[in-house]
């Protein structure tokens, strides 16, 4: 554990309560994809399945990862619910049009032909790593089919993009410092997953700096 | 560490 891994863990989980802070405070979930939303669920619940295998008090990262995990699983679904039932009719509907269907196809082939291992572990795994990468592209196409964004969501998306962005630091630390090396997976989706948020940073910080809202051309 | 596909990460 370094610095950037815990930094990038926090902002995770800001992200996620910043989220859910929207909902409850504004009552609606204006302006959040639901589709973001359940890639995220999958994401999760393909990525954690070594929770089933893993003892949590195996050791202290164990411990802690398996807290995050739970917490990031239980969060996504408990989002989707909010958005399914109870703020249903603030859920903005028309403009979350984004077809998932061939992020998680396209994710699903190029886990076949690009894995670790050929064992069905790894595919998962590596399909959950590409799925990601590509996960918050409704919501991204929800902000620039609404335009005007509301503060809270887009510090939400800035966090959420933070957090890859300091796995990259991660990386590049343990590169170094532990000499961990053959990561190549991982390291293209996160460095793929952060250039995603390059043109949605530009604006935000634009936007900081006016001290507007967040306008997306 | 090395090889095993970042399991440790979240």
């Amino acid at each position: 554990m370094n610095i950037f891994r815990l930094a990038a863990d926090v902002l995770h989980v800001v992200s996620i309560f910043l989220l859910l802070l929207k909902i409850k405070t504004s009552h609606s979930c204006a302006g959040i994809s639901l589709k973001t939303q359940f890639l995220y669920m999958i994401v999760f619940s393909t990525r954690y399945l070594d929770l089933f295998f893993t003892k949590p008090w195996h050791s202290a990262l164990t411990f802690y990862n398996t807290i995050m995990k739970i917490l990031f699983l239980s969060s996504s679904a408990y989002t989707i619910y909010l958005i399914r039932n109870r703020y249903k009719h603030t859920y903005d509907k028309v403009h979350d049009t984004f077809r998932i269907h061939y992020l998680i196809a396209g994710s699903a082939v190029l886990a076949l032909v690009f894995h670790i291992r050929l064992t069905p572990f790894e595919i998962i795994w590596a399909f959950s790593v590409f799925l990601e990468a590509v996960a918050i592209m409704p919501q991204l196409l929800l902000l620039q089919e609404t335009g005007q964004v509301e503060n809270i969501t887009s510090h939400y998306i800035f966090c959420l993009g933070s957090y890859r962005a300091l796995y990259i630091c991660n990386w590049i630390w343990r590169y170094f410092m532990e000499h961990r090396r053959n990561q190549w997976l991982a390291w293209a989706c996160g460095t793929v997953q952060t250039l995603l948020y390059a043109d949605f940073f530009y604006y935000y910080i634009l936007s900081q700096r006016q001290g507007k809202k967040l306008r997306l051309p | 560490a090395s090889g095993s596909g970042g399991k440790d990460e979240l």
